[in-house]
């Protein structure tokens, strides 16, 4: 018997830079 | 100003990798379009999406083989700089996925990028501000 196997599954906030623009530079 | 690294799993750009969206929304990465990241940020509560200007693009002098990234980022106009690998992919507003070294995303992740340029418009988030 094969267990299958979960897929992973990535949410869309962690494909893109976190970049805190709360401070003027 | 502070500034965290993209992810360091590199998974998350590996051609096929399922994406969720903050709708619920599965997608492949590299079937992502700036609507979905713009969509996201409005549903997620929270989260901001902010436009980074690419401002200028070298090798790190801290870092041997990383690229130092400049961006000003949102409203403020903030300079971030973060240093990724060449083959570190960002996804630049109606253009899509785009990177220093396209060659070396496409051997390592199987992702199809643009080369990223000065002048780029990447999308990035931010904390949404309580007013």
């Amino acid at each position: 018997n094969v267990e299958p196997r979960s897929v992973p599954v990535f949410p869309w906030h962690s494909l893109v830079p976190f970049l805190d623009s709360s401070q003027p530079g | 100003p502070a500034a965290a690294a993209p992810g360091s799993n590199p998974s998350h750009f590996m051609k096929g990798a399922i994406i969720q969206l903050a709708t619920g929304e599965l997608k492949r990465v590299e079937d992502l379009q700036t609507q979905d990241f713009v969509r996201s940020a409005e549903v997620s509560g929270g989260l901001k999406i902010d436009s980074s200007m690419v401002m200028d693009i070298r090798s790190s002098q801290q870092r041997p083989g990383l690229v130092s990234l400049h961006f000003t980022v949102g409203e403020q106009q903030s300079k971030v700089t973060i240093d990724v690998p060449p083959e570190h992919p960002f996804f630049v507003f109606g253009q899509g996925w785009s990177s220093c070294s396209p060659e070396r995303t496409a051997q390592l992740y199987g992702l199809t990028c643009h080369l990223l340029q000065v002048g780029d418009m990447c999308v990035s988030i931010t904390l949404q501000q309580q007013q």
